[in-house]
């Protein structure tokens, strides 16, 4: 584990509790998009099945069994308990323009044909993309609370620290993962644009606005 | 196996 591998993973650690907390605290989900939770929730829930085929360490096992645990926690919260705040009419992202052309690349683009395998490769492409519907939201609402902006700063960080951390590992133990690492960048490109506004916006004390 | 190592990763 190096410093790189650490810090992504307190960044996506972080970016789900302030989640987490944000609807809590202010008994609201407004402005979060269901629909990407619900895509993320399937990204762990298929990733992870190798709880039940191999250990690795405690550490590893613990942050899985949060990450799978807390974003059905989120789906709860958003759909049940705090349903009324949940802002629907902004969240209109098909999720299956996502899903399906994934499902169907993670068959023709993997490392093994195999169920574990194919499901590994799925989340992996889906978690890429798994944010759109939340961008959507806020491009088309215009605005994000703070808060939402902090949110969507930690959970794209962790993807960006996870790329640092694969050139560490590809120099000092000469481990890649092709799969990962384009799913990767794509995944932190589509934040670009957002860290932009967060830095010149967020940062300096003011609300994320999106010009007219 | 393909994954070159990396099962590690979250």
């Amino acid at each position: 584990m190096n410093v790189f591998r650490l810090s992504g993973d307190v960044s996506h650690l972080l970016a789900i509790l302030i989640l987490l907390m944000k609807i809590w605290k202010t008994r609201s989900c407004a402005g979060i998009s269901g629909k990407s939770q619900i895509l993320f929730a399937l990204v762990y829930t298929t990733r992870y099945l190798d709880l039940f085929t191999s250990f690795i360490s405690p550490y590893n096992t613990a942050m899985k069994v949060f990450f799978i645990a807390s974003s059905y926690a989120t789906i709860y919260l958003i759909y049940l308990k705090f349903k009324a705040t949940y802002d629907r009419n902004h969240d209109t992202f098909r999720m299956e323009f996502l899903v399906l052309p994934v499902l169907v690349l993670a068959f023709v683009v993997n490392h093994d044909f195999t169920p574990l395998e194919i499901l590994w490769t799925f989340s992996i492409y889906l978690e890429s993309v798994a944010i759109l519907p939340q961008l959507f939201m806020v491009s088309k609402t215009g605005q994000a609370e703070t808060i939402t902006s902090h949110y969507l700063f930690a959970l794209g960080m962790y993807r960006a620290l996870y790329i640092v951390n694969w050139v560490y590992r590809y120099y000092f133990e000469g481990f890649y993962d092709l799969i990962a690492i384009i799913a990767g960048v794509v995944q932190t490109v589509l934040y670009c644009d957002f860290f932009y506004l967060y830095v010149t916006k967020v940062l300096k004390g003011k609300q994320l606005t999106l010009p007219a | 196996d393909g994954r070159n190592g990396l099962k590690d990763e979250l």
